[in-house]
């Protein structure tokens, strides 16, 4: 069965499945330790007591290595891969990790598990361009008026709700790891109850790439005493899970989406939908405007009523309005001989063969009107009499009437018996 | 009673030649 229809083969809104859509992606990181292969310690705490281990980081050793694909392999919790950045890349200098989720998503959540304590500074951004341009989605920091200039946890109200709020929780450097940020995007936004009818908001999560940039590390303080560099060693991002969970963006129209041929990740559109969002209508099928489908609306496309005149329609909001939303599609070019709005009549100069239907490709024929007889090309749309002269009959005026003959001049072909 | 059809041939065309049918 199709969740895009019922029981019965009527349309409804349908969705693709929730899905962690950075999960196997590659993503894109400016500083991964390792090249070249460098130390770097991991310290732990019992009670008062820290203890710090050194190991080696080396891109070139498997068993060493921290690639950017652990940050979306499967998250084994047993066997926990950590992607790890350079050492101590402190503020002002950052670390970036960008992935693109292959087309537009409705993301529900970008969430990071740590293996190092958790940032003391970071943002989340988006992109709905394909990484062209970046739109902020959530910042953490201890200081939000300082690194990002912007209030702790201002308040989001109808007015500004597409706006990225800065946030001092999940700021805490412990647990030194382990630790979890999670960015639910509709959190405590208005109207995110009545999300159907909000296209603000449904703008607002809608998200092609994501970027998770890491402003600051937490320290100890220890990083400019004695023997900084063991220190300075010690400080470092690490992730061992990214998610992004959401939707792939179909707007109501697709149960799931699928690789096309050049291997891009589209919607498979249904309701006579067209577009990797499945975000116009499909050819010919006109008859009202686009709109995406909500829980009691599936909107589908309709196809313009053209007869079987026609390969092309366009849509037209005056008509369409003036049929109480009902119809605005125009068929163009009409064919066989057609004319009219949905081809249903006979253009100029052809009239209607009763015995055929209108969608007939013979549903029009020539008038054939007597080319001195009458007084006109045009005939009688369903009886196909031509105009005659005074003195001629005939439908298509070619002879003289009772009590007429025919004259030698072509402006009054027939005139009355003397 | 058939009735006769015009007959193109019968009409002349002298002063009317932009109406004479291209066929004709």
């Amino acid at each position: 069965p199709d969740p895009c229809y019922d029981e019965n083969g009527n349309p409804r809104r349908c969705i693709p499945d929730f899905v962690n859509s950075a999960f196997g992606k590659d993503v894109r990181v400016s500083r991964t330790c390792g090249s070249p292969a460098a130390r770097y310690c991991v310290v732990t705490e019992k009670g008062e007591e820290r203890t710090r281990d050194c190991h080696s980081c080396d891109a070139g050793d498997p068993k060493k290595s921290h690639p950017p694909a652990y940050l979306t392999d499967l998250n084994n919790p047993h066997n926990l891969t950590c992607w790890q950045s350079e050492n101590y890349v402190q503020a002002p200098q950052n670390v970036t990790l960008t992935l693109s989720l292959g087309k537009k998503f409705e993301v529900t959540y970008v969430s990071l598990q740590f293996c190092s304590p958790r940032p003391e500074s970071m943002a989340i951004y988006k992109s709905m361009d394909y990484g062209k341009s970046w739109v902020p989605f959530q910042f953490y920091s201890t200081q939000c008026k300082k690194m990002y200039n912007r209030q702790n946890k201002a308040a989001i109200t109808k007015q500004n709700e597409q706006e990225a709020i800065c946030t001092d929780s999940h700021t805490d450097m412990h647990p030194l790891t382990g630790g979890l940020i999670a960015f639910s995007t509709l959190d405590g936004r208005p109207s995110a109850h009545d999300f159907d009818n909000s296209p603000v908001l449904q703008d607002w999560v809608t998200a092609t790439d994501i970027k998770v940039i890491f402003s600051r590390l937490h320290t100890f303080g220890d990083e400019n005493e004695d023997d900084s560099e063991l220190a300075r060693d010690s400080y470092f991002y690490a992730v061992s899970d990214l998610q992004v969970g959401g939707r792939c963006k179909c707007n109501g129209h697709a149960s799931k989406c699928v690789k096309d041929r050049e291997g891009n990740l589209v919607c498979e559109c249904k309701h006579n939908t067209a577009g990797p969002e499945c975000d116009r209508c499909k050819p010919f099928h006109y008859d009202r405007p686009w709109q995406r489908a909500t829980a009691r609306e599936a909107n589908e496309c309709v196809a313009c009523h053209c007869n079987l005149h026609a390969r092309r329609c366009r849509f037209n909001m005056e008509l369409y309005k003036l049929s109480g939303r009902k119809s605005g599609g125009v068929c163009m070019n009409c064919r066989h001989n057609t004319a009219g709005r949905h081809c249903h009549y006979c253009k100029e100069g052809f009239y209607r063969d009763m015995a055929r239907p209108i969608s007939h490709r013979r549903a029009c024929k020539a008038c054939d009107c007597h080319p001195v007889g009458a007084a006109g090309k045009t005939c009688n749309q369903t009886t196909g009499q031509c105009p005659c002269k005074d003195g001629v009959t005939g439908i298509t005026c070619n002879r003289c009437a009772k009590g007429y003959q025919q004259s030698r001049s072509p402006v009054a072909p027939c005139i009355k018996i003397p | 009673e058939v009735m006769p059809t015009l007959d193109m041939a019968l009409f002349d065309w002298t002063d009317y030649e932009d109406m004479k049918p291209v066929d004709t």
